[in-house]
C-alpha cells in the first residue's frame, strides 16, 4: 500500500522506478523468498501420546488447526477492494503512519466436546465451543 | 484466491514428541479444559462401569450433532432455559415410561429421538454413588436403600438445568412375577439417630416385577439444592412397595445396589448451562 501511495505521489517518476514500487507478485519473487499464502495447518493432538488415555475417555485425540502464512494482495473472499479501503482510511484516520497489514487467522471455528474422569471418577461430558480453527483467512 | 475453505493438507510430518514439547501442549491443553492439573481418578476398570458408557453414548450423541451441524427443532415448551424443557422432559417421560417385559431394553439416553437438551447442554456430569454400605432395613420394619453424591465437585459457573438418578432394574424374584411394584424416591431433608429421617417425596414409578431396563427418577429440584446448600445434602433413599402397601426389600425386586455388576451401578447425571461465558485467552 505504502508503494501505491508513492507511485499516486510521484507521477513524474519513470515508469521504470514505478516497476520498483509496485507490490512484488507471486511470480516475481523466488522460491526461497515466497512466503506460503495464509491457509489451515494441521496439527494433530493425540490424548494418547500425552499419555493421558486413562483419564480422557474420548476423543482419542483432535485435529487442532492453526492459520499461517503470508496475508498479501490478491485480495481474497473477505476483504475486496472495497472493505480494504475503507479500512485503509479508518486506520490511516486513526494512526496516520501505519500501514495496516492484514493478518492471517482464523474465520471459522468449531466447537469440540470431551469427555473425562476428574479425580473422584466422575465423569465429566464437557463441550467447548469456537475452540477449533475450522477456515483461516486474512482479516 | 478465496482463503475461507482451502483445507490444505498440510506437510505436518508425524513425529512423536520431544519431553518439553509434551508438557508445553499438556499445560496448554489443560489450561483450555479450566483443569488446574490432571486428574487421577482412582477406581480400576472405570471405564465399563454404567456411568462412563451412559456418558459415552452422549457424548456420541453430541459428537453426530457436532459434526452434521443438524439444526435441532427447538424443544417445545419454554425450551431449554424455562423451567420446563419439552426437550428433556419429554426425553424423561419417554424413557421413564413404564418398563413392559414386552418393551426392548431402554436404547442408552443419546439414542433418544429428542436430543435437543443435550444439544443445549455446555456440560453433562454423571456421580458416583459414595455410599459404602447398602442399608437394607428401617426401623418400622420399611426396606430401603440409600444413595449419596458428592456435587461439591461442579466447575464454578455452572448451574444445573435438568438432573436424572438412574438404577438397574433386573427381573424381580419369581414369587413376585405378575406383581406390579411402585419404586419411590425421596430426598432425605434430616435424619435422626434413632428414627427414620425425615424425607420429602421426589418421584415414583411404577412398574411390573418380571420387567429390567434401567429407571429414570429426575431429580432437577434436589440437585440445585444441593448445589447451592451442599451442608443439606443427605442423600436419597429409596423403597419399593406392592401396590396394597407391603415394603419389600432391593434384591427381591431386581433393583441393583452397590453389589451389582459394575455396568448395572446406580448413578445421578446431571445437566448443566453455563451461567457466565468462560473466554479463552488467546496465546
Amino acid at each position: 500500500a505504502a508503494g501505491g501511495k508513492k507511485k499516486n505521489g510521484n507521477r513524474n517518476k519513470s515508469a521504470g522506478q514505478q516497476e520498483t514500487s509496485r507490490a512484488p507478485g507471486a511470480g516475481d519473487l523466488n522460491m526461497s523468498e515466497q512466503k506460503q499464502a495464509c491457509k489451515k495447518h494441521e496439527l494433530y493432538v493425540s490424548f494418547r501420546d500425552l499419555g493421558w488415555q486413562d483419564w480422557i475417555i474420548a476423543p482419542e485425540g483432535y485435529a487442532a488447526f492453526y492459520c499461517d502464512g503470508e496475508c498479501s494482495f490478491p485480495l481474497n473472499a473477505h476483504m475486496n477492494a472495497t472493505n480494504h479501503a475503507i479500512v485503509q482510511t479508518l486506520v490511516h484516520l486513526m494512526f496516520p503512519d501505519n500501514v495496516p497489514k492484514p493478518c492471517c487467522a482464523p474465520t471459522k471455528l468449531n466447537a469440540i466436546s470431551v469427555l473425562y474422569f476428574d479425580d473422584s471418577s466422575n465423569v465429566i461430558l464437557k463441550k467447548y465451543r469456537n475452540m477449533v480453527v475450522r477456515s483461516c483467512g486474512c482479516h | 484466491c478465496g482463503f475461507s475453505d482451502n483445507h490444505v493438507h498440510s506437510s505436518f510430518i508425524y513425529r512423536r514428541l520431544r519431553n518439553h514439547e509434551r508438557r508445553e501442549i499438556q499445560r496448554e491443553i489443560l489450561s483450555i479444559l479450566g483443569l488446574p492439573h490432571r486428574p487421577r481418578p482412582f477406581s480400576p476398570g472405570k471405564q465399563a462401569s454404567s456411568a462412563p458408557l451412559f456418558m459415552l453414548d452422549l457424548y456420541n450423541a453430541m459428537s453426530i450433532e457436532e459434526e452434521e451441524g443438524i439444526q435441532q427443532p427447538q424443544s417445545a415448551g419454554k425450551g431449554y432455559g424455562g423451567k420446563h424443557y419439552g426437550g428433556y422432559s419429554r426425553m424423561a417421560h419417554y424413557r421413564a415410561a413404564p418398563l413392559t417385559s414386552q418393551s426392548p431394553p431402554l436404547p442408552p439416553a443419546a439414542a433418544a429421538q429428542d436430543t435437543s437438551f443435550l444439544n443445549d447442554a455446555d456440560m453433562v456430569m454423571s456421580f458416583v454413588n459414595l455410599v459404602e454400605k447398602d442399608k437394607d432395613f428401617s426401623h418400622q420394619r420399611r426396606h430401603y436403600k440409600e444413595f449419596r453424591f458428592d456435587l461439591t465437585q461442579i466447575p464454578d459457573g455452572e448451574a444445573v438445568t435438568a438432573a436424572e438418578f438412574r438404577i438397574h432394574k433386573d427381573r424381580g424374584y419369581a414369587r413376585y412375577e405378575n406383581v406390579t411394584l411402585k419404586v419411590t424416591v425421596y430426598q432425605v431433608v434430616k435424619e435422626f439417630p434413632n428414627k427414620d429421617a425425615e424425607m420429602f417425596l421426589l418421584d415414583s414409578k411404577k412398574v411390573r416385577a418380571s420387567d429390567g431396563g434401567w429407571l429414570v427418577f429426575d431429580i432437577t429440584a434436589t440437585s440445585n439444592h444441593w448445589v447451592v446448600n451442599p451442608q443439606q445434602n443427605m442423600g436419597l433413599q429409596l423403597c419399593v412397595e406392592t401396590l396394597d402397601g407391603r415394603s419389600i426389600n432391593m434384591k427381591s425386586a431386581g433393583l441393583v445396589g452397590r453389589g451389582g455388576p459394575q455396568s448395572k451401578q446406580p448413578f445421578l447425571v446431571a445437566f448443566f448451562k453455563v451461567s457466565e461465558v468462560l473466554l479463552r485467552s488467546i496465546r
